[in-house]
């Protein structure tokens, strides 16, 4: 009876592992359930569900600052964000603050131009904090409901360019009568490291919520339960394809289900 | 770190023998979680932890090392092996045009390091030329040709929407005063069927000296399905590993390595042009270990 137990557990931490959870959340999670006295599916659907209901994601008003590691999705997803507010009816706006890498502001003005969004892009190699600045005391801002702002990509482990990014959040705080939010976004492939990113990340700019990009692939994305367990990260939306249409908002449910299947 | 670890586990004092069962149980349940925290596959983990356990078990142990140290140089050399052992060079085209393909999963960096690449091989002596299929990513033509220029290396972005067709048309056009190109492909999905056969087309269509995967470094356990399914359709002759800048453990190297048997060859190490290194595998190795 032991031994077959045993086999569900080593079943149950291979699940969870190889959905990303890592070693130290998939340990937790199961000696939980274990203490519980149950040891099975349902108590493990559950307590991962407990998890990433805690924490409560932010709501999008007024300045919206997107931030994460190169590649993550960000522009792609301020497109889609945009596009999702407006169908909601909410007015909104977009500055284009990665002013680093090649062809960025065209990606984002074909992007916007596309979705009809309307938006402010600086030019590569104008300093953010100032298109930042510009952007939101721009009337067009003042005026809408949501103001979506894409930055450049950076890895957690440049200081300086963590700084420049602290430098742009907290130019966009003192000249906006009201909250901003920052959210990051992580591509859903990541394994571990994401711990790391959004630990800095948070020292730096102290993001709110998550976006977890492209699980229409067989990335389970898991690893957001440990930034839950962990760190206390709720995950607002999650990107799913490559299109306008391709953001849906954060259910715990359905991305258990997910991770177990 | 894990050989910190080690020593607690295996005690401080230097063994004279061989190492005991025990010892190796205790030490590899060690090595098992520093792999996991790596990111490095859970099922190539269980196999390597079972190779490990045949080799140590039993192991004469060095009388100048603790049975920490020894485990960990057991470790270290069969990860070092198995990830290579040492570099290995780009293929280069027995004559005529050398045929560069980067593939791989959306945002790994595969037009920046498109442009590292043609560096790379112009300081080679080489006079290599880029050009995007990228067609579908918006502005991701100007992306590359931007960059390109930036680092002095020549770009041809034929017109129209067809890849196949511009892919055959821009491989015929480099023949013309170059000796390599560099071809830039539009990010895609393993999962997605009709995007790899497109690939697998243009494949066909110019015979690329080399195709290589380009690989987010921080990718965790979903980098053995994407190595597998482009190295199914012979789409993987070797691996680029990105952003390893990121301090990430890159455990994602030893799944894809152990998957594909496909050769890392090189790492990139940042975003701009020169930011590209050569891969050696001892160096992953202990970055793997932590
Ligand atoms: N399949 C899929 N692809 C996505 C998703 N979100 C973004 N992408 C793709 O990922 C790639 C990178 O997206 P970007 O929006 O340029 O990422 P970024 O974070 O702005 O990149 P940098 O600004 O260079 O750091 C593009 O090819 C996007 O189309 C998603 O949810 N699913
Ligand atoms: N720090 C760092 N950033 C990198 C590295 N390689 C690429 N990048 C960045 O990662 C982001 C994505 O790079 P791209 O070259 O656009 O990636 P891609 O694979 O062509 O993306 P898609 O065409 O959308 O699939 C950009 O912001 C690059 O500057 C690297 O080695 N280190
Ligand atoms: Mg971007
Ligand atoms: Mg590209």
């Amino acid at each position: 009876k032991s031994s077959q137990g045993g086999n569900l557990q080593e079943q149950l931490e291979e699940v969870l592992l190889l959905a990303d959870v890592g070693p130290k959340t998939t340990t937790e999670i199961i000696e939980k359930i274990s203490a519980a006295g149950q040891l099975d599916m349902e108590m493990l659907r559950d307590q991962l569900v407990a998890t990433l209901s805690r924490h409560q994601p932010p709501i999008l008003k007024g300045p919206v600052i997107l931030v994460g590691p190169n590649g993550s999705g960000k522009t792609t997803t301020v497109a889609k964000l945009g596009h999702l507010l407006s169908r909601q009816g909410k007015k909104v706006f977009v500055i284009g603050a990665d002013t680093f890498r090649a062809a960025a502001d065209s990606q984002l003005e074909k992007w916007c131009k596309r979705l009809e969004l309307n938006h402010f892009i600086g030019s590569r190699g104008a300093d953010p904090a100032s298109v930042v600045y510009d952007g939101l005391q721009s009337t067009a801002a003042r005026q809408a409901d949501v103001v979506l702002c894409d930055t450049a990509g950076r890895l957690q482990s440049n200081v300086n360019l963590m700084r420049e990014l602290e430098k742009i959040v907290r130019v966009a705080r003192k000249c906006w009568d009201g909250n901003i939010t920052v959210l990051m976004v992580l591509d859903g492939g990541t394994g571990q490291s994401a711990l790391e990113q959004v630990k800095i990340y948070r020292q730096f700019v102290c993001p709110e919520g998550l976006i977890v990009t492209k699980l229409d692939g067989t990335a389970k994305g898991g690893v957001v339960v440990a930034l839950a367990a962990e760190l206390g990260m709720p995950v607002c939306y999650l990107g799913v394809g490559e299109g306008a249409d391709d953001l849906v908002p954060f259910d715990p449910e359905i991305f258990v289900n997910s991770i177990l299947k | 770190n894990l050989s910190e670890k080690l020593q607690k586990a295996l005690g401080l004092f230097r063994n004279r023998g061989r190492l005991s069962e025990a010892d190796v149980k205790k030490g590899l349940r060690e090595v098992k979680l520093a792999l996991l925290e790596a990111d490095v596959n859970y099922l190539v983990v269980k196999d390597f932890i079972s190779r490990l356990e045949q080799r140590c078990v039993g192991s004469d142990v060095l009388t100048s090392l603790t049975p920490g140290q020894q485990v960990i140089k057991i470790v270290r050399d069969e990860l070092t092996d198995l990830l290579g052992g040492q570099w290995q060079s780009l293929s280069i085209a027995e004559r005529g045009l050398s045929v560069y393909m980067m593939v791989g999963l959306q945002g790994s960096g595969k037009t920046t390091t498109t442009v590292k690449l043609a560096g790379y091989l112009a300081g080679q002596g080489k006079k290599p030329l880029v050009s995007s299929l990228d067609y579908q990513r918006p502005g991701a033509r100007e992306q590359l040709a931007q960059f390109a220029q930036g680092a002095g290396i020549d770009c041809h972005n034929p017109e129209g929407e067809d890849v196949i067709a511009g892919a055959k048309q821009v491989t015929a056009a480099a023949r013309a005063g170059y000796d390599c190109l560099v071809l830039d492909t539009a990010g895609r999905l393993h999962v997605d069927d009709e995007l790899m056969d497109e690939l697998d087309q243009v494949r066909q269509a110019v015979h690329p000296t080399e195709a290589i995967l380009v690989l987010d470094s921080m990718t965790g356990q979903d980098a053995v399905n994407v190595a597998e399914v482009f190295a199914k359709r012979s789409l993987v002759d070797s691996i680029i590993l990105t952003k390893l800048d990121s301090d990430t453990r890159g455990g994602a190297a030893l799944s894809v390595r152990s998957i594909t048997g496909c050769p890392v060859k090189f790492i990139g190490t940042g975003e701009k042009q020169d930011k590209l290194e050569k891969f050696h595998p001892d160096r992953m190795a202990s970055q793997i270990l932590g």
